[in-house]
């Protein structure tokens, strides 16, 4: 553990304690995919099976069993209490492109065929598309609500500390995992054009709103 | 450590 993907973990929990407030202050659900929620909870559920085959750390499971449980309680405000305002047509992405093509590259990629690895790098490049439906939406929306953009920048910034973490993790111990780095810098340059509206809008006290 | 079953990411 290093301080880069301690900030990362605290920021990608962070991320998640953010859209809880949002959805329990606006009482909405508006301007969220359903869809990429969705895939961060089979991510976290294909990722996560060793929790009960590899034991890490006291944190770390506490972490994994937070990330699975929170997922499914974001799918069940979506889909019971706040079911009215959620707008299916927003969210339009064909996510079934994402679960196969995530299906494809993991048998290609996987380090081992067992099926907890394989899973598991199946989870890794689903992660790395999951964001695409709900930066889908903020396109055809063209804005967003300011928390929803605190949300998103905490995800975006959860995966640029995690590059950071693999430099210094190369460095110090030379570990390096060429499928998680990968999709990893992937998955943080999808994020590059909302970093930069952020950046020179959200910030600055304006609000979120695509040029 | 490269791989296999240890991955002590979350």
């Amino acid at each position: 553990m290093n301080i880069f993907r301690l900030v990362a973990d605290l920021m990608h929990l962070g991320s998640i304690l953010i859209l809880l407030l949002k959805m329990f202050t606006s009482r909405s659900c508006a301007g969220i995919s359903f869809k990429t929620q969705a895939l961060y909870l089979i991510v976290f559920v294909t990722r996560y099976l060793d929790l009960f085959t590899h034991f890490v750390s006291v944190y770390n499971t506490f972490m994994k069993i937070f990330f699975i449980s929170s997922a499914g309680y974001i799918l069940y405000m979506m889909r019971v209490p706040l079911k009215d305002t959620y707008n299916k047509h927003l969210d339009a992405f064909r996510w079934e492109f994402l679960l196969g093509g995530a299906g494809v590259l993991a048998l290609v990629f996987t380090h081992k065929y067992t099926v907890i690895e394989t899973l598991w790098t199946y989870s890794i490049f689903l992660e790395m598309m999951a964001i695409l439906p709900q930066l889908l939406q903020l396109q055809r929306t063209g804005e967003a609500e300011t928390i929803t953009t605190h949300y998103l920048f905490a995800l975006g910034a959860y995966r640029a500390l995690y590059i950071v973490n693999w430099i210094y993790r190369y460095e110090t111990e030379h570990h390096v995992d060429a499928i998680s780095t990968m999709a990893g810098i992937v998955q943080t340059a999808l994020y590059c054009d909302f970093f930069y509206v952020y950046f020179t809008r959200v910030l600055k006290g304006k609000r979120f709103k695509l040029p | 450590q490269d791989g296999g079953d240890g991955h002590d990411e979350l």
